[in-house]
């Protein structure tokens, strides 16, 4: 037979180092391709969504840039024509997002004083919104999971002193 | 050259761009931007800055120092988060950015696209050469982000929705193709992540292989995968990738497959250099290019019983070759004395004489011209096809038989040494794709040689190199599934009855297994 | 073993490989501009 790497004496050298080394037969037997973050059976074009060739998953919609006609881009003109707000008109999910999203603004400040008119704390430490759960007397809380979006329940030890008091929102007014 | 800037030019750019800059981040200025813009520009002027297409140059390559200088201070300042870091950096060349597709957008007159052109081919070429040289200057302590940064934010700027923009497509990816070109890895090997993630950007391939038309950037985009591959090379010689290596040849792959999914038309246009420039240890990385199909083509399964491949439609179909392989079958007179072989069979010492055109040195790993090797094997096979054909047949397992082409092929066959002869059976391999004449041709060639082969060796051979582009994983050419299937199935061959099927257990359990697949 | 050529190439390629392009670097930055700004809590979300 041939005695050198290029009959199959040399291909059984890949096939052996395969099952005690495998990062040495990389090029010579490959990878599972379908481990790359490509859905290569998608009836779509991969190439829109395509993160780039260090990520392993796709762009998620959100990060797809989307070109608007600059008709659409209108803050500037409307922003300080917009009725403010009715804050105890809206829902919890609708505060939370005023609160992560308006940082540094007044509207974090007044987010978080309806949410604390609704019962909700903002824990210092823990740096979570948290609300006793109806009828459990026994540890357990909501907590609002800002990476999730959700509303989940855990058992915490409160120390009152942890517990944001609610926002002085006049002062912040006139202080404006 | 900052020595023959003229007095006070560093200082008024450095004012300029401030200016710009701070203008750019107020972000109530979008619906002023033209009346806002037009102001700037005749700042620029009453500074003197547009007087001269040599000032101009000069404010640029200031403007660009300006802000790689800012980024290595801002990279190297401690106090600064990552995220700080990248945020101050990219409000300054996001800035300038904008500043050079306006200017490039608004120069010259309207329906003259010449100025405009120009003026971008000459702020890419400032940016680059400022990145060559940085790199020579900072060695390993090289930054891409700032470069990388422009590169891809101006890009996006001229890619945006915008009629005049719209008619200098073309214009503008020729642009940035042949920078991105004389940026490719092999010269620029500090920036070559921030690179391939320029050339593989979702907008920059749709628009390069989808939005312009009569696939006019199909040229370009090859020559950059080609870049890419050229520098690969050397580094995918090795049995074990570092780590650097594993990550941009993983990049690599996805690119492939996107193109795969996306584009297998220009992936088979193109098969023949990628070919050329991959090594031939890389087998899944070529079989991904080799697999490729015309979308609008149906593949027979390659299992299907008595599968009549030359009753196929396609058999008779020669594929597009994007690549002028035969200026590669070099010297001029070796070419001469090739084509009057193949037309007369004469004289025989060609044959003998064969080997030495192939081999070119004797240092191990490259001791032939594998580029020659390929368009040799291309060139003949093509020829015989045209042969063949001008005499009403279709080329099958006899016919190819006693020509001079298969002289030729019997040659390197026997002659050759076993590396050689490996790279000539790649080179017949490397035809072995979707149903088209070229595949029904070197597939019975191939097929051919193992018959005719006086020696075991060759047989041998014949089976690696096919065996192997079969076991690593998926994707496998048709064409190399159905000249397999027909080897190991055909009594003819008397495959099985060969030592080196069993020459040890592990091949012979991969023998049955893809035997047992085929049956 | 490389070329001396190659074997730059590699240190210069393995620097680069230490500070890698991330997905944002090829993204439009969204500039959030408090329109009230206060002063806020520390404990309080700053980004």
């Amino acid at each position: 037979m041939v005695n050198n790497q290029f009959g199959m004496v040399g291909l059984l050298t890949f096939i052996r180092a395969a099952e005690s080394d495998p990062n040495l037969v990389t090029l010579a037997l490959g990878n599972d391709l379908t481990g790359l973050g490509l859905n290569l059976n998608s009836q779509e074009s991969l190439h829109p969504t395509f993160a780039g060739p260090f990520a392993d998953h796709p762009c998620r919609v959100q990060d797809v840039e989307c070109n608007v006609p600059t008709e659409y881009l209108i803050n500037y003109a409307i922003k300080d024509k917009l009725s403010a707000p009715i804050l105890n008109k809206l829902q919890e999910d609708l505060l939370f997002f005023l609160f992560y999203t308006n940082i540094g603004d007044i509207w974090q400040m007044m987010a978080a004083a309806e949410l604390y008119g609704r019962d909700w704390r903002f824990h210092i430490e823990e740096k979570i919104w948290i609300t006793r759960i109806p009828g459990n007397n026994q540890g357990k809380f909501y907590y609002f999971d800002a990476q999730s979006w959700k509303r989940m329940s855990k058992d915490f030890q409160i120390d009152a002193e942890k517990l944001d008091k609610c926002p002085n929102i006049s002062a912040l007014v006139n202080m404006n | 050259n900052d020595c023959d800037d003229p007095p006070g030019l560093q200082e008024k750019t450095e004012f300029l761009l401030k200016d710009w800059v701070s203008i750019y981040n107020q972000s109530n200025n979008l619906s002023r931007e033209t009346k806002i813009f037009t102001s700037f520009v005749q700042k620029m002027n009453m500074y003197g800055i547009l007087k001269t297409d040599d000032l101009i140059t000069r404010f640029f390559r200031q403007a660009t120092q300006i802000c790689i200088d800012l980024v290595y201070r801002i990279l190297n300042d401690p106090s600064n988060s990552p995220l700080q870091a990248r945020t101050k950096i990219f409000h300054w060349i996001d800035a300038f950015v904008h500043l050079i597709a306006l200017l490039v957008r608004h120069s010259g007159e309207a329906g003259n696209p010449t100025t405009k052109i120009n003026l971008l081919n000459k702020v890419l070429g400032i940016v680059l050469g400022i990145l060559l040289q940085d790199q020579e200057l900072h060695g390993t302590a090289f930054q891409q982000l700032g470069y990388h940064r422009f590169f891809v934010m101006l890009f996006l700027e001229l890619s945006s929705p915008d009629a005049v923009l719209e008619s200098l497509m073309l214009s503008i990816m020729t642009a940035f193709s042949h920078t991105y070109h004389l940026l490719n890895p092999a010269l620029a090997p500090g920036f070559c992540y921030a690179w391939l993630e320029l050339i593989s950007h979702r907008i920059f391939i749709g628009r390069i292989l989808a939005q312009i038309p009569q696939q006019k950037g199909w040229p370009l985009y090859s020559q950059l995968l080609l870049d890419l591959f050229r520098y690969l090379a050397p580094f995918l010689r090795n049995a074990e990738l570092a780590k650097p290596v594993q990550l941009l040849y993983k990049g690599t792959l996805r690119v492939l497959l996107v193109l795969l999914h996306d584009f297998p038309e220009f992936l088979c246009d193109y098969h023949f250099g990628f070919c050329d420039a991959i090594p031939p240890n890389c087998i899944q990385m070529r079989n991904i290019i080799l697999a490729a199909f015309p979308r609008n083509m149906r593949l027979p399964d390659p299992f299907t019983p008595n599968l009549k491949v030359d009753m196929l439609a396609e058999t008779a179909t020669a594929p597009k070759i994007c690549s002028n392989y035969v200026f590669n079958i070099q010297p001029a007179n070796f070419k001469k004395d090739l084509d009057s072989y193949l037309k007369a069979r004469a004289p025989v010492t060609f044959l003998s004489e064969l080997r030495s055109h192939l081999q070119i040195s004797n240092e191990p790993g490259s001791r032939y011209n594998i580029p020659l090797m390929n368009a040799l094997v291309l060139y003949v096979g093509t020829q015989a096809i045209s042969h063949i054909r001008s005499k009403n047949f279709v080329p099958n397992t006899s016919n190819i038989a006693h020509s001079a082409h298969m002289d030729i092929f019997q040659n390197l066959a026997v002659d050759l040494d076993t590396e050689g002869r490996y790279l000539f059976l790649n080179a017949i391999a490397n035809q072995l794709r979707y149903p088209n004449s070229h595949t029904h041709y070197f597939s019975c060639a191939v097929l051919h040689l193992f018959a005719e082969a006086n020696s075991e060796a060759i047989q041998e051979q014949i089976t690696r190199v096919l065996l192997e582009r079969l076991i690593v994983n998926r994707p496998h050419p048709w064409g190399l599934l159905i000249t397999f299937i027909e080897l190991i199935k055909n009594p003819i061959y008397k495959f099985w009855d060969h030592d080196f099927v069993h020459c040890a257990p592990e091949i012979s359990r991969l023998f049955e297994s893809v035997a047992r697949s085929c049956m | 073993p490389l070329h001396k050529d190659h074997q730059l190439q590699f240190k210069m390629m393995e620097a680069a490989y230490y500070h890698l392009p991330t997905p944002a670097d090829s993204e439009r930055l969204n500039i959030y501009l408090p329109r009230t700004p206060v002063p806020t809590p520390q404990h309080y979300p700053q980004q």
